[in-house]
């Protein structure tokens, strides 16, 4: 599962 | 996208551009930590490898991505062209910079690879960015108490810089209770470099806001 935090922040 | 989130990333944007602003309108980079922006440029690189996976989010999110890249790239370019242009600040800002970062290097490379959330290249390095992030000011905070003052645009720049990760920690509050989502490492790290950050802070608001030099303890 992707992590959404890591993913969208910067 | 919540305030404290945008409100953050403008904070991040203008640190960069009062930084970039301070070299070239005063034409001087005395002051200013070589080893940290140089940090910098690590991080970012190692932080958004991801857009060469083409795991595309938005376009605000590629567009910053970029931005902090080449920003940083260019800050660590126009400091190592005064090297020819102005070799004695050059050799006073170098001389200057005492911090032994390979600690820094090191710690974040021991923490990335006993937390992070899988145990692939992308994913450490990803962690080593946000542990190196989360300290890469200091050798800029250990420059300024030791020379005992600064020119006002570097205190600026650091306390943009600060603001930012602060900001950044009521929007994981925010993600955590109106998206249900949370990053425990991007908190951890976070807050570790809020914590960093603190002391400055502190002094900054003693001496800045109410009158006065700056002067780190």
């Amino acid at each position: 599962e992707t992590n959404i935090i890591k993913h969208d922040e910067l | 996208m919540n305030l404290f989130r945008i409100f953050g990333d403008l904070s991040h944007l203008a640190s960069i551009l009062i930084l970039i602003r301070t070299i070239q309108t005063t034409d001087t980079i005395d002051g200013i930590s070589f080893k940290t922006q140089g940090l910098y440029v690590l991080i970012f690189l190692t932080r958004y490898l991801d857009l060469l996976t083409f795991s595309y989010v938005s376009f605000y999110n590629t567009i910053m991505k970029l931005f902090f890249i080449g920003s940083s790239l260019y800050i660590v370019i126009l400091l190592q062209r005064s090297r020819k242009t102005k070799p004695i600040a050059y050799k006073e800002m170098i001389m200057a910079d005492t911090f032994k970062v390979q600690y820094l290097l090191g710690g974040s490379l021991v923490m990335a690879l006993l937390f992070n959330y899988k145990f692939s290249l992308l994913e450490i390095l990803w962690s080593f960015s946000v542990w190196l992030e989360s300290v890469a000011i200091l050798p800029q905070l250990f420059m300024l108490s030791k020379s005992g003052k600064a020119k006002s645009l570097t205190i600026h720049y650091i306390f943009a810089l600060g603001l930012y990760r602060t900001l950044y920690i009521p929007n994981w509050f925010w993600r955590y209770w109106v998206e249900g989502k949370f990053d425990k490492l991007a908190v951890v790290t976070g807050i570790v470099q809020t914590l960093v950050y603190s002391d400055f802070f502190y002094v900054y608001y003693k001496k800045v806001l109410t009158g006065g030099g700056l002067g780190l303890p």
